[in-house]
């Protein structure tokens, strides 16, 4: 079953899986164990190394360590900030990250969908919202605005096994009713090329005001799942890896780009538009009778057609013009006996030039204009009553 | 009756030697 057509062929909009976009994915951490070694990180000894691929490993890849862990954090600056660039774009839906050890006091989520040029939150959490990230604490009844927005939620607990999970729903930020098909807010708001999470403010175990009660902290983390859809804008049912390792929609319904954002080059009678479960918007071929490879959008063209067509054909071949390389250019005529897309559909008009008046003759019936006494329908011969004279200029006089 | 196509031989280009068609 093809999920971007229904079984009559028909185009329909289509999305891939759900996956964990981080896997296998590089993680850039700013700070990590192990350089120096110490007793309990040695970069350089794979037992005892943690670095940040493993935050996005495999499960059960390796019998070693299983976390990573930053190096040991005593005065300020305490965030450590951990990037994963997806590779392109996804559209999010949930974001996890399991801490190894006791889950950091202020947490802050951050997305870029330039691929880490700029970054927009996505969430915070945190014990004390107002003071970590200048934000209330999650009001009850959810965004505050119309728009999807970034909120400080509580921040994660510590568990018993002296871990914790920081689990958080993208659309969780946004007010209820908004739908992914129809508000281009929330397209926006799951969009993402890169995750940041900003590890800002350790659970300390002491007293920071007395700097001999303060133990180093550690942050440690595993499985960073960042669950998503390749973003396809519904015209693609996979990503798959081009051969310079870079991911990108198996683009359908005569859409191309590595999002499926643009139509194809012959593909623009009418403009662009996301799939939807109801439309598939699917870019539609020119008509251009098979007479040209190109052809330009006219949004006048379109408006004025009722939005159904707006394509105008480029560099009309085979003796074609018009929009649609629908008639025959001007010294040419329709063969009223092969198609309109045949090559030669359209034949020379080939007028005397002598017994013609003109090289042009009539598009359809190919009839050239013959000077007085000359007929034919290349004006080749005189009419009966005329006979051959010697001057060009009237090549056909009456039979005295 | 068919008459014959016209015979270029036989006109006089004398005046007309700018609308000679090349042949």
């Amino acid at each position: 079953a093809d999920p971007c057509h229904d079984e009559g062929g028909a185009p329909r909009g289509c999305v891939p899986g759900l996956v964990n976009a981080a896997l296998g994915r590089e993680v850039l951490a700013s700070s990590t164990c192990g350089r120096p070694a110490t007793r309990a990180c040695d970069a350089s000894d794979p037992r005892r190394a943690h670095p940040a691929a493993l935050l996005t490993a495999a499960a059960g890849g390796t019998a070693g360590p299983v976390c990573w862990r930053s190096e040991a954090l005593v005065r300020a600056p305490l965030n450590v900030t951990l990037t994963v660039p997806l590779g392109k774009a996804f559209e999010l839906v949930f974001i996890s990250l399991r801490f190894c050890s006791p889950p950091p006091a202020s947490v802050a989520l951050l997305k870029s969908q330039d691929h880490g040029r700029s970054w927009a939150p996505l969430g915070f959490f945190s014990s004390r919202c107002g003071m970590d990230y200048g934000r209330p604490p999650l009001p009850a009844t959810g965004p505050a605005g119309p728009g999807p927005e970034a909120l400080c939620f509580p921040a994660p607990q510590a568990e018993p096994d002296g871990g914790g999970l920081l689990a958080f729903s993208v659309q969780d930020g946004s007010p209820p009713g908004l739908d992914l098909d129809s508000s281009p807010v929330l397209q926006d708001w799951v969009t993402a090329t890169d995750i940041r999470v900003v590890l800002t403010r350790p659970a300390l175990l002491g007293d920071p005001r007395d700097s001999e009660a303060v133990v180093p902290y550690v942050y440690s983390a595993t499985e960073l799942q960042v669950g998503g859809r390749c973003k396809c804008n519904g015209h693609a049912s996979q990503c798959l890896l081009e051969a310079q390792g870079r991911l990108v929609c198996d683009c359908q319904h005569g859409t191309e780009g590595p999002d499926c954002g643009r139509c194809k080059p012959f593909y623009c009678d009418r403009p662009w538009q996301r799939a939807t479960t109801r439309d598939a918007h699917a870019c539609i071929a020119c008509s251009c009778n098979g007479h040209a490879r190109r052809c330009r959008f006219n949004m006048e063209l379109y408006r004025l057609s009722g939005r159904r067509s707006g394509g105008v054909c480029l560099n009309c071949r085979h003796d074609t013009a018009g929009r649609h390389c629908h008639y025959c250019r001007e010294g040419f005529y329709r063969d009223p006996g092969r198609a309109l897309s045949d090559r030669r559909a359209c034949r020379a008009c080939d007028c005397h030039p002598v017994g013609a008046a003109g090289k042009t003759c009539n598009q359809t019936t190919g009839q050239c204009p013959c000077k007085d006494g000359v007929t034919g329908l290349t004006c080749n011969r005189c009419a009966p009553g005329f006979q051959q004279s010697r001057s060009p200029v009237a090549p056909c006089v009456k039979t005295p | 009756e068919v008459m014959p196509t016209l015979d270029m031989t036989l006109f006089d280009w004398t005046d007309y030697e700018d609308l000679k068609p090349e042949v």
